[in-house]
């Protein structure tokens, strides 16, 4: 057989060395293309959500810059008079649209800790947002888990839906905090 | 050198004036206002009054924008979101100014002293960037350059009627720019330029909404750039963290062009197989894969595929490269179009091995683009050859021509690395259904088959499989070959020793096989 | 084996790979809502 680098005695070198190289993965085996974060499968371009060779998500709509008319932005004089963002004075729908537009930014801790505040809960198996019924008190409660009709906040169809359900209170979020360190924005 | 005694502190009180009245009320619709006052002002201190006086005001602001941003950037206080902020108030300014001068020089019709303007300003700044880098080294900050660049190419691709006329020669100046700012000339620079060809506005000029593909040409050339500066790293396929991010960040954009250009990809695949090095299978395989929309591929696994009988087999692919001119000296090609006409110089096959070897390349004795170039060239030919005797290419049809001396010479007379060089530059042909894959994939098995030493079946087979072991996506031109090689008793593939040579292989080969039947 | 440029141009990356461009440096700046990244549970909707 071929004993040099150039045959399959070289291959199985590499193959064997790549096992204990982490250095070495990202060549030999390569990677797993679809766990870089695009949707290989989109039936749309990926180029125009494209975030940035470092980003494992796709921008954010609101990141997208689309030319508007100047008027339309939001110009740092104006910014003083518009409302500063309060949390408490919006409406849940409001509350949910920031949760689930603000990946990865303050914004969704805060919307988090809002609905919180208001007695939503974040189920984090099923990753939804699920209170409960007004006037309905659950069937069965134990203190591990209670069984009864709840309110879910269903984003698809993006309204509440009433729904019999058997909650474990260890799949409940705790309630979650804003971190200290907010990167201060001297425009907000 | 020699600046005019006064300008430097004229430059900074109206770089100050302008940035104050960019940020203020009365700026008015994107600045127009505050700019037609800020010309006079620039006129009143006499900056507009020749060529060399306007390009020393704009190094001296670009110097003093990048000054500020590393005071900013030391501020060790600060957030990175306040530090950006800072900088970018400025910044932001200085490029509207720009904008706004390229876009107000010379009477709306005249392109030409707005494009020139243009290229001044872009220069000046990749020369202040280039000295920056040399100056400061691993201190170097890429942050204001590159919110420069990308601030300005936006602005100058707005769908505004001044920039109508002018978008393709904007589009070639930031190119331009953008090669003379390649990573191997400035590699602190690397990650912002990689944001900088990648980024979604840039992406869509160049390869989208620039008429008859004009930027696919140069678009080429900066992933080449970026493939050469990697080059030395995937080679020794010791990548640090850094050379890993680069090197992720790559696969991402060929990704993104893989989904959105796959065509751009199958039309500039010839390039960029030159300049891969061939240890780096997935980004090459993931570049091959590529095959145009409207193409439907049958699936490789089918039973029987009958891959003559498809109707795309016998088109060639569109070719945009002149690898021709890449076949070195000019009698080597003389003696090689003889060769292929009438067998002679018979001494030609003789000459061949010290023809394709180089001194001067690091990590390889063999010239890469060279090899790829003779086997596209002498593949060509043969297909063409074939088709005027009215054949199709098929194992009996390739066979005893002056083509498949000349492969089969090489398949002999070669060292193992210029036979694994040879057989990567066929394998390189096997893509999506084509005259081309076609060709390459008979030719492959050929020589697999009239092999005279099993050290040439296993480096083909060699070749194969490191091709298929990598993760998705494979080529499937790759895929019908192995598949061939392994189902075809007439290959006696299963009986030769390297396939048992060690468990791991012979048990890739079985799940291979498992997999086609 | 790498050659001195080479090396030049990984120290050079490497420096560079501790100050990588954020996303929001290709943006124009929000004063309304400005981006001001997080890191937030695993389990929230990343996309």
């Amino acid at each position: 057989m071929v004993n040099d680098q150039f045959g399959m005695v070289g291959l199985l070198t590499f193959i064997r060395a790549a096992e204990t190289d982490p250095n070495l993965v990202a060549l030999a085996p390569g990677i797993d293309l679809t766990t870089l974060g695009l949707n290989l499968n989109s039936p749309e371009n990926l180029y125009s959500t494209f975030q940035s060779p470092w980003a494992d998500s796709p921008c954010r709509p609101q990141d997208i810059d689309f030319h508007v008319h100047s008027e339309y932005l939001t110009n740092i004089f104006i910014r003083e008079k518009l409302a500063p963002i309060k949390l408490n004075r919006y409406g849940e729908d409001l509350l949910f649209f920031l949760f689930y537009m603000n990946n990865g930014d303050v914004l969704q801790l805060a919307a988090a800790v809002e609905l919180y505040n208001r007695d939503w809960r974040y189920h984090k198996e099923d990753r939804v947002w699920i209170t409960r019924a007004p006037g309905m008190d659950p069937s069965i409660k134990t203190n591990s888990y209670e069984k009864g009709t709840y309110y879910f906040w269903d984003a698809p169809s993006w309204r509440k839906v009433a729904k019999e359900f058997l909650l474990e209170y260890d799949k409940l979020e705790d309630r979650p905090h804003l971190p200290h360190t907010l990167h201060h924005n001297p425009n907000q | 050198f020699d600046d005019p005694p006064g300008l430097h502190e004229k430059t900074e009180f109206l770089l100050r004036e302008w940035v104050n009245m960019y940020h203020s009320p009365a700026a008015g619709r994107d600045s127009t206002k505050a700019f037609s006052m800020f010309v006079g002002q620039m006129h009143q201190q006499g900056i507009l009054k020749t060529d060399d006086l306007i390009t020393r005001f704009f190094r001296l602001s670009t110097e003093m924008c990048v000054d500020l941003c590393y005071r900013a950037l030391n501020e060790q206080t600060h957030s990175p979101t306040l530090i950006r902020a800072k900088c970018f108030h400025t910044l932001d300014a200085f490029v509207r100014l720009i904008s706004l001068l390229v876009k107000h020089s010379g009477d709306s019709t005249n392109s030409v002293t707005k494009i020139n303007l243009l290229n001044k300003v872009l220069g000046i700044v990749a020369g202040v960037l280039l000295q920056d880098h040399e100056v400061r080294n691993t201190e170097f900050q890429q942050l204001p350059y590159h919110r420069i660049f990308i601030m300005l190419f936006i602005e100058l691709n707005a769908p505004e009627q001044v920039l109508d006329g002018i978008n393709f020669q904007i589009l070639t100046a930031f190119c331009n720019t953008f090669h003379i700012l390649r990573p191997r000339k400035a590699p602190g620079f690397a990650y912002a330029w990689l944001e900088l060809i990648s980024h979604r506005v840039f992406i869509g000029r160049m390869l989208a909404i620039t008429p008859q593909q004009r930027g696919w040409g140069m678009y080429a050339q900066l992933l080449i750039d970026l493939i050469k500066f990697l080059s030395p790293f995937l080679r020794n396929a010791d990548l640090t963290k850094a050379a890993q991010l680069l090197y992720k960040g790559t696969l991402r954009v060929l990704l993104v062009l893989l989904h959105d250009f796959p065509e751009f990809l199958c039309d500039y695949h010839y390039l960029f197989c030159d300049v891969i090095p061939p240890n780096c299978i997935q980004m090459r395989n993931l570049i091959l894969s590529a095959f145009p929309r409207n193409m439907r591929l049958p699936d490789p696994f089918t039973p029987n595929l009958k891959v003559d009988m498809l109707s795309d087999i016998t088109h060639p692919p569109r070719i945009v490269t002149n690898f021709t001119n890449m076949i070195q000296p000019a009698s080597f090609k003389k003696d090689l179009d003889s060769y292929l006409k009438s067998r002679a110089p018979v001494t030609f096959l003789s000459d061949l091995r010290s023809n394709l070897q180089v001194s001067n390349e690091p990590g390889t004795r063999y010239s890469i683009p060279l090899i790829n170039a003779l086997v596209l060239y002498v593949g060509t030919q043969a297909i063409t050859y074939i088709h005027s005797k009215g054949q199709t290419p098929s194992m009996s049809t390739i066979a005893h021509s002056s083509h498949m001396d000349i492969f089969q010479n090489l398949a002999v007379d070669l060292d193992t690395e210029g036979r694994y060089l040879f057989l990567n530059a066929i394998a390189n042909q096997l893509r999506y259904p084509n005259s081309h894959t076609h060709y390459f994939s008979c030719t492959l098995l050929y020589l697999f088959a009239e092999a005279n030493t099993e050290a040439i079946q296993e480096q083909i087979t060699r070749v194969l499989l490191e091709r298929l072991i990598v993760n998705r996506p494979h080529p499937w031109g790759l895929l019908i070959t192995f598949i061939e090689l392994i189902k075809n008793p007439s290959f006696n593939f299963w009986n030769h020793e390297f396939v048992h040579c060690a468990p791991e292989i012979h048990k890739l080969f079985e799940s291979v096989a498992r997999s086609c039947t | 084996p790498l050659n001195k440029e080479h090396l030049y141009h990984l120290a050079m990356l490497d420096s560079s790979y501790h100050h990588l461009p954020h996303p929001s440096d290709s943006e124009r700046l929000r004063h309304y809502l400005p981006r001001n990244p997080c890191p937030t549970a695993a389990y929230y909707p990343q996309l």
